[in-house]
């Protein structure tokens, strides 16, 4: 489950990435 | 004792081509749907019922299949993958569940 909140993460910084 | 004024800041004449040539530029090309929020259609159908699962471990690949049966399984995978890397959506316990980012 720390998998799963460490792809939330990631996806979460490429959104981010791409909203900048 | 005159001034030799020139007028170099005059006016520039932009023309303003202004793209109104093809009004509704159709969709012609068959895999080629139009992009409405950056997502193509198939993008968006595969996003809407990621986020509309309820179920914690997001929704499995099996299920995104049997609810979008008119698209190739191919398709459903570049759109999964596309919006996975767009971080629009994340795969929880294994490859094939899925979450959304967006509906949290």
């Amino acid at each position: 489950l720390v998998r799963i909140q460490r792809n939330k993460a990631a996806a979460l910084l490429r959104l981010a990435a791409r909203n900048v | 004792n005159k001034a030799h004024s020139q007028p170099s800041g005059g006016r520039a004449p932009i023309g303003y081509p202004g793209m109104t040539g093809m009004s509704d530029a159709g969709n012609f090309g068959g895999n080629n749907f139009m992009p409405i929020n950056g997502l193509t259609a198939i993008q968006n159908q595969v996003l809407n019922l990621i986020k509309a699962c309820p179920r914690p471990e997001g929704l499995n690949f099996q299920d995104l299949k049997s609810q979008l049966q008119h698209m190739s399984v191919s398709a459903v995978k570049q759109a999964v993958d596309f919006l996975s890397n767009e971080g629009h959506i994340y795969s929880t316990v294994d490859d094939d569940h899925f979450k959304s980012t967006d509906a949290d």
